[in-house]
């Protein structure tokens, strides 16, 4: 879950 | 979605939409580094290839395009638009920007958190973004002639940059487990070359008014 919630962003 | 990453996205989208005015209407590219742009191409490029695989909103997919779209057309105008290629300063801006590619392309094959396709080339657009900046200020370094656009284009960047570090701290202290080693790091990075940039800017804008 770490990644991904960062690729929310641009 | 929080202030900050709205802010953030909007003055990036200015950023770009600066230059692309600048490129489109004086047919100048005067000042502005190829090398530059084609970098973030390449980031964009390799970044956004989750927009097949993933959707997040509407939002998102919009402002992917977006960033795909103008910084390939400001690669071509700059490459073949004739009017605008002729305005290029090619002695000046000769920094090897491969070199930049395949050093992030090694780093996020060997410091990466999943070994997989996406996920590698999503960290080495992270990487490369960091440094993209760099033939940019390279070449303003060597012309010394910056106009207004492109300061204001760098300056925008700059902001945007600036909002996404606040945008984590706010997320990290508002969300469970937002932790994002790599993002931040090379977030930070690539703040600080703005940072550097802008305080040796100011300085020399102070010593011209010094002169005057």
């Amino acid at each position: 879950s770490s990644q991904s919630d960062s690729k929310d962003e641009l | 979605m929080n202030i900050f990453r709205l802010a953030g996205d909007m003055t990036h989208m200015f950023s770009v939409l600066v230059l692309l005015l600048k490129i489109h209407t004086i047919k100048s590219c005067a000042g502005v580094s190829v090398k530059t742009q084609e970098l973030y191409a390449i980031v964009f490029a390799t970044r956004y290839l989750d927009i097949f695989t993933s959707f997040v909103s509407i939002y998102n997919t919009f402002m992917k395009l977006v960033f795909l779209g103008s910084s390939f057309s400001i690669v071509w105008y700059m490459r073949y638009h004739k009017a605008v290629h002729r305005t290029y300063d090619r002695e000046q801006d000769t920094f090897r920007h491969w070199f930049l590619v395949l050093s992030c392309l090694l780093l996020a094959l060997l410091i990466h958190e999943k070994f997989t396709f996406l996920e590698v080339l999503w960290t080495f657009s992270l990487y490369l973004e960091a440094v993209a900046i760099l033939p940019q200020l390279v070449l303003l370094q060597r012309t010394r002639n910056i106009d207004n656009l492109t300061g204001q284009y760098i300056f925008l960047l700059g902001g945007y940059r600036g909002l996404y570090i606040l945008n984590w701290i706010y997320r990290y202290f508002t969300e469970p487990h937002f932790v994002h080693w790599i993002t931040w790091i090379t977030g930070l990075v690539q703040t600080l070359l703005y940072a550097d940039f802008f305080y040796y800017y100011f300085l020399s804008w102070k010593n011209n008014k010094k002169l005057n």
